[in-house]
């Protein structure tokens, strides 16, 4: 079913 | 110097429900445009971004901005003294290390109040980038709670797909498959029961149903619920806070390996 990506993959340290 | 009156002291009972299961703890940023949040649950799958307008408070005053750490299991204890008819009061210092609460019946003969010790927090902020979404749909809120719990029966994930002509969620797991479609509707008597979809492209995507469910605890803040899809990129489930704030839940979707 897919491998658990993380959020943090997507939203860059602001 | 930071006050903030809310007359309607349930929507803070509210806020802090869709947001307790998810994170431990988290910082409050006030400034003079309201209140602030930002904060990933533990495992850094989703990030909660709550945001309520000081527009909508009865009283709101920030005299320097302040970032107060909190423990929500501790917060949440204090909440739950207050009514949900109380009106809610919220006050610090400048450079605090308490916060207080106080609780004023709508009468005024009770008056209650409990002080807080606040937390140092080192969090990291993340910077959400504007995104065009190619599918926005709008659906009420308790369908998508309904939704959600009845799926996560069968498997621990559900693939949302999203269509011109409605939105469906799946799921497969070792007892068999479970699908409900929604069609956007044509006419509905209220707002609040109507689905509608505003989409680009279509998308089909998979996220772990127990950031979904976590997210549905937020269902008693508004009868809508939005979400916003694209490929490759998290899927944002959005809830109003009366007419002045909201919560929005970013979740990273389940990517094939």
């Amino acid at each position: 079913s897919g491998k658990q990506s993380s959020i943090m993959n997507f939203f860059s340290k602001a | 110097m930071f006050e903030a009156r809310l007359t309607q002291g349930s929507l803070l009972k509210k806020v802090m429900e869709a947001i307790r299961e998810l994170l431990n703890e988290a910082s409050f940023d006030c400034s003079e445009n309201g209140i602030q949040l930002q904060a990933m649950d533990n495992s850094h799958v989703s990030l909660v971004s709550l945001n309520m307008g000081s527009e909508g408070f009865d009283k709101f005053r920030c005299d320097r901005n302040l970032t107060m750490g909190m423990n929500l299991a501790s917060l949440s204890k204090i909440l739950k003294c207050a009514s949900n008819s109380d009106a809610i009061t919220l006050k610090a210092q400048d450079d605090p290390d308490t916060v207080t609460f106080t609780f004023e019946s709508e009468n005024n003969e009770r008056v209650s109040d409990y002080s807080m010790k606040l937390i140092n927090l080192d969090q990291e902020h993340l910077g959400i980038p504007d995104t065009e979404y190619s599918c926005v749909v709008k659906m009420p809120s308790a369908d998508f709670a309904r939704i959600c719990k009845d799926l996560s029966q069968f498997g621990d994930c559900i693939t949302i797909s999203c269509t011109k002509e409605g939105i469906k969620f799946s799921v497969a797991g070792d007892i068999g498959t479970g699908n409900v479609k929604l069609a956007q509707t044509a006419n509905v008597d209220k707002e609040s029961e109507a689905v509608t979809v505003e989409m680009q492209e279509p998308v089909s995507l998979t996220f772990a149903c127990r950031y979904l469910n976590h997210f549905t605890k937020a269902t008693p803040l508004s009868e809508q619920v939005q979400l916003s899809l694209s490929a490759d990129v998290p899927l944002v489930v959005e809830y109003k806070i009366g007419e002045f704030g909201h919560i929005r839940y970013y979740l990273a979707p389940k990517i094939d390996e």
